[in-house]
Protein backbone atom coordinates (compact mmCIF):
# COMPACT_ATOMS: atom_id res chain seq x y z
CA UNK A 1 0.00 0.00 0.00
CA UNK A 2 1.11 3.63 0.16
CA UNK A 3 1.40 4.10 3.37
CA UNK A 4 3.89 1.05 4.11
CA UNK A 5 6.20 2.30 1.43
CA UNK A 6 6.24 5.76 3.10
CA UNK A 7 7.79 4.20 5.76
CA UNK A 8 9.74 1.48 3.89
CA UNK A 9 12.80 0.14 4.50
CA UNK A 10 12.21 -0.91 7.76
CA UNK A 11 14.64 0.01 10.32
CA UNK A 12 16.89 -2.41 12.15
CA UNK A 13 17.65 -1.42 15.85
CA UNK A 14 20.46 -3.44 17.84
CA UNK A 15 18.39 -5.21 20.64
CA UNK A 16 14.83 -4.76 19.10
CA UNK A 17 13.20 -7.85 18.01
CA UNK A 18 13.62 -7.86 13.77
CA UNK A 19 10.36 -8.29 12.58
CA UNK A 20 11.40 -7.12 8.50
CA UNK A 21 9.06 -6.15 6.32
CA UNK A 22 6.14 -7.21 8.55
CA UNK A 23 6.98 -4.52 10.67
CA UNK A 24 6.16 -2.15 7.84
CA UNK A 25 3.52 -4.42 5.87
CA UNK A 26 0.93 -5.51 9.00
CA UNK B 1 38.34 -16.31 15.24
CA UNK B 2 35.57 -18.56 14.27
CA UNK B 3 34.05 -18.30 10.81
CA UNK B 4 31.02 -16.12 10.16
CA UNK B 5 28.78 -19.43 9.11
CA UNK B 6 29.24 -20.53 13.20
CA UNK B 7 27.05 -17.77 14.23
CA UNK B 8 24.21 -19.37 12.26
CA UNK B 9 24.84 -23.17 13.73
CA UNK B 10 23.38 -22.72 16.96
CA UNK B 11 20.37 -20.47 16.23
CA UNK B 12 16.92 -21.19 15.13
CA UNK B 13 15.78 -19.40 12.16
CA UNK B 14 13.76 -16.76 13.63
CA UNK B 15 16.94 -15.65 15.29
CA UNK B 16 19.24 -16.09 12.43
CA UNK B 17 18.00 -12.31 10.54
CA UNK B 18 18.43 -11.00 14.42
CA UNK B 19 22.05 -12.30 14.79
CA UNK B 20 23.31 -11.39 11.44
CA UNK B 21 21.57 -7.78 11.61
CA UNK B 22 23.35 -7.24 15.51
CA UNK B 23 26.67 -7.97 13.36
CA UNK B 24 25.85 -6.10 10.69
CA UNK B 25 24.79 -2.89 12.06
CA UNK B 26 27.70 -2.57 13.81
CA UNK B 27 29.76 -3.30 10.72
CA UNK B 28 27.84 -0.08 8.72
CA UNK B 29 27.53 2.35 11.73
CA UNK B 30 31.08 2.86 11.47
CA UNK B 31 30.53 3.85 7.23
CA UNK B 32 26.71 5.58 7.62
CA UNK B 33 26.07 6.41 11.39
CA UNK B 34 22.66 8.09 10.02
CA UNK B 35 21.57 5.62 8.33
CA UNK B 36 22.87 2.40 9.76
CA UNK B 37 19.31 1.72 10.64
CA UNK B 38 17.47 1.81 7.39
CA UNK B 39 20.55 0.39 5.15
CA UNK B 40 21.11 -2.82 7.66
CA UNK B 41 17.23 -2.89 7.51
CA UNK B 42 17.51 -3.22 3.58
CA UNK B 43 20.09 -5.78 3.59
CA UNK B 44 18.63 -7.71 5.97
CA UNK B 45 15.81 -8.47 3.11
CA UNK B 46 18.52 -10.33 1.24
CA UNK B 47 19.44 -14.07 1.41
CA UNK B 48 21.39 -15.01 5.10
CA UNK B 49 24.17 -16.49 2.90
CA UNK B 50 24.75 -12.76 1.21
CA UNK B 51 24.91 -11.01 4.45
CA UNK B 52 27.24 -13.66 5.87
CA UNK B 53 29.48 -12.55 3.02
CA UNK B 54 29.36 -9.09 3.67
CA UNK B 55 29.97 -9.69 7.32
CA UNK B 56 33.33 -11.75 5.58
CA UNK B 57 34.21 -9.45 2.84
CA UNK B 58 34.41 -5.66 3.72
CA UNK B 59 34.79 -5.24 -0.14
CA UNK B 60 31.35 -6.75 -0.96
CA UNK B 61 30.04 -5.06 2.25
CA UNK B 62 30.77 -1.60 0.69
CA UNK B 63 29.15 -2.58 -2.61
CA UNK B 64 26.10 -3.92 -0.99
CA UNK B 65 26.32 -0.59 1.19
CA UNK B 66 26.47 1.22 -2.06
CA UNK B 67 23.33 -0.62 -3.89
CA UNK B 68 21.55 0.02 -0.59
CA UNK B 69 22.22 3.93 -0.30
CA UNK B 70 21.42 4.75 -4.53
CA UNK B 71 17.98 2.52 -3.60
CA UNK B 72 17.26 4.02 -0.67
CA UNK B 73 18.12 7.84 -2.24
CA UNK B 74 15.71 6.89 -5.62
CA UNK B 75 13.22 6.15 -3.12
CA UNK B 76 12.63 8.85 -1.25
CA UNK B 77 13.55 11.00 -4.42
CA UNK B 78 10.40 9.88 -5.28
CA UNK B 79 8.64 10.22 -2.44
CA UNK B 80 9.33 13.73 -2.58
CA UNK B 81 7.79 14.06 -6.03
CA UNK B 82 5.02 12.39 -4.60
CA UNK B 83 4.53 14.88 -2.44
CA UNK B 84 4.99 17.56 -4.43
CA UNK B 85 2.47 16.39 -6.40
Amino acid sequence: SNGSSINWPPEFHPGVPWKGLQSIDP
Amino acid sequence: ESPATSILAPAPSGDQKQMLGERLFCLIQTMLPSLAAKITGMLLELDNLDVLHMLESPEFLRSKVDEAVAVLQDHEAKQVVHQVM
